[in-house]
């Protein structure tokens, strides 16, 4: 889950737009 | 004067700010029953994961942003994302809600365990927000302004970043000007709460600590 994610992890993904994977 | 190429960045950047908001289903859980402290903390967790994921897309929506360095747009959000959390949540605070939601919300931090000394500056914090009713536009903008801080940690081409925050701070005094003419200081404020900002920014770190270990 996002929650387990740190946040520069978080930043990258959303950035990507591939949160959900 | 507010020139129309500055109403029209001013459109872009208040839409986006009004378009990313953390989903209701995540809110209302934070006006729900009673938690455990071990439910607390996943709850508030859900809640800043899904405000960086709001932030983020937000900011890809400011003009300029994405032509930035891709490991600059992470180091401005990086160094942002907490000043940017507590600048929305005391919007959150400064909103009129129904009766009874704001004393629930601040119990509710307030016994998340997170120790007195930092509750007492956020609190402050939201409530000096609270007292300069922003328009949206302002929030929206000073938002955007936080997030283009161009001495960041980490971030190589400052000159570039300056050069998309210039433009904002430039329109944000403007628009204090035309929203409140009867406070000349009402620029200087918002920028004052930028350092404010900064502070809390400061103690994350340590207050996070002292969430953890309680």
């Amino acid at each position: 889950p996002a929650s387990n994610l740190g946040l520069e992890d978080i930043i990258r993904k959303a950035l990507m737009g591939n949160l959900e994977e | 004067e507010i020139t129309k190429e500055q109403q029209a960045l001013m459109k872009v950047i208040a839409d986006a700010y009004n378009r990313h908001q953390i989903p209701q289903d995540v809110a209302k859980k934070l006006l729900q029953d009673q938690y455990s402290a071990e439910e607390n903390f996943l709850l508030l967790t859900e809640m800043a994961t899904s405000q960086v994921q709001v932030l983020v897309e937000f900011t890809k929506n400011i003009p300029g942003f994405l032509s930035l360095n891709h490991e600059d747009q992470i180091a401005l959000l990086k160094g942002s994302a907490v000043e940017a959390m507590f600048l929305r949540s005391a919007q959150v605070f400064s909103k009129k809600m129904p009766n009874g939601h704001n004393e629930v919300l601040e119990d509710r931090i307030r016994r998340s365990g997170i120790s007195e000394e930092f509750m007492t500056p956020m609190f402050n914090f939201y409530k000096s927000i609270g007292v300069l009713h922003m328009v949206q536009e302002e929030q929206a903008l000073l938002t955007a302004i936080t997030i283009l801080t161009p001495d960041r940690p980490y971030v190589k081409d400052q000159q570039a970043v300056e050069r998309l925050q210039e433009p904002m701070l430039d329109l944000l005094r403007k628009l204090c000007v035309l929203q409140h003419p009867q406070k000349p200081q009402y620029f200087a404020c918002l920028l004052g709460r930028l350092t404010e900002l900064r502070t809390l920014n400061y103690y994350h770190a340590e207050m996070l600590t002292s969430w953890r270990m309680n």
